[in-house]
């Protein structure tokens, strides 16, 4: 099962 | 202040039909380069990236850089009372609270003006990590919508698997399995036509239906489509808006879990 990955994981605050 | 001019008004149409059903606000932050808007949307798995630069536009004065707050429901609100053929003209003063679109026939006899109010939108920016992608295909952009479209009916995720024969798209469902597979193309007389793998190595990544078929609501916007792809990092659909900018749509992958 896969699950859906959040942006936020791959792309920090600037 | 802030002035900016596009006799081609029905680009600014475009761009908001391909924005507006991922997000529900946006930042509009205008600089003496152009305009950019960098969102999310609300479950966080997606991120928009948009680039209007300032000498795309018929004119563009921008004397101190400011943010303008968008409901893009309001703005699609006020679009929809522009003609396709008309020119766009935004308008704000320095620390606006309102924003106005005025709208003008091409002969001239016909202005059309509308004020709207901004909003207060605390949105955080996300820095984008140089990448060097694995995979990087260009594609007809109206064959991206079908297979997206064509294959969402099966299953909700999509697995795009990318090597140096081709790209396949593949999805399953309830009801059975469905996959398109995309050949690079050997000779096109256009070159929006083609299909053009650039591979480093093989990429297989799987993602939501869902998002694929909103990016796709950009597809008026450009002929050709970009995907990129890398091991374990989001998908860049990119679509490039005429010689003004582009519309990058960074999608999270859906991940073992």
């Amino acid at each position: 099962l896969r699950k859906q990955a959040s942006i936020t994981c791959f792309f920090r605050k600037k | 202040m802030f002035e900016a001019r596009l006799v081609q008004g029905a680009l600014l149409k475009k761009i908001l039909e391909a924005i507006k059903d991922l997000l529900t606000e946006a930042s509009w932050d205008c600089a003496q380069g152009g305009i950019q808007l960098q969102a999310m949307d609300n479950s966080h798995v997606s991120l928009v990236s948009l680039t209007l630069r300032s000498d795309g536009f018929d004119k563009y004065r921008c004397d101190r850089n400011l943010t303008m707050g968008m409901n893009l429901a309001s703005m699609t609100k006020i679009m929809k009372c522009c003609g396709n053929d008309e020119i766009i003209t935004m308008k704000a003063q320095d620390e606006p609270d309102t924003v106005t679109f005025m709208f003008e026939s091409k002969n001239g006899d016909k202005i059309s003006e509308y004020e709207m109010k901004l909003m207060n939108l605390d949105q955080d920016h996300l820095g984008i990590p140089e990448t060097d992608y694995a995979c990087v295909i260009k594609m007809p952009s109206g064959e991206f919508a079908r297979i997206c479209r064509d294959l969402s009916q099966f299953g909700e995720s999509m697995v795009i698997a990318c090597s140096k024969n081709g790209i396949k798209f593949s999805t399953s469902g309830d009801i059975g399995t469905g996959n398109v597979k995309l050949a690079q193309t050997s000779s096109v007389d256009k070159e929006e036509e083609a299909v053009i793998i650039e591979m480093q190595e093989p990429v297989t990544l799987t993602f939501a239906c869902k998002y694929l078929n909103n990016f796709a609501k950009a597809t008026p916007l450009s002929p050709v489509v970009s995907l990129s792809l890398s091991p374990d990092v989001p998908l860049v659909v990119e679509y490039k808006i005429e010689d003004i900018g582009y519309v990058r749509y960074y999608l999270a992958p859906k991940i073992e879990d």
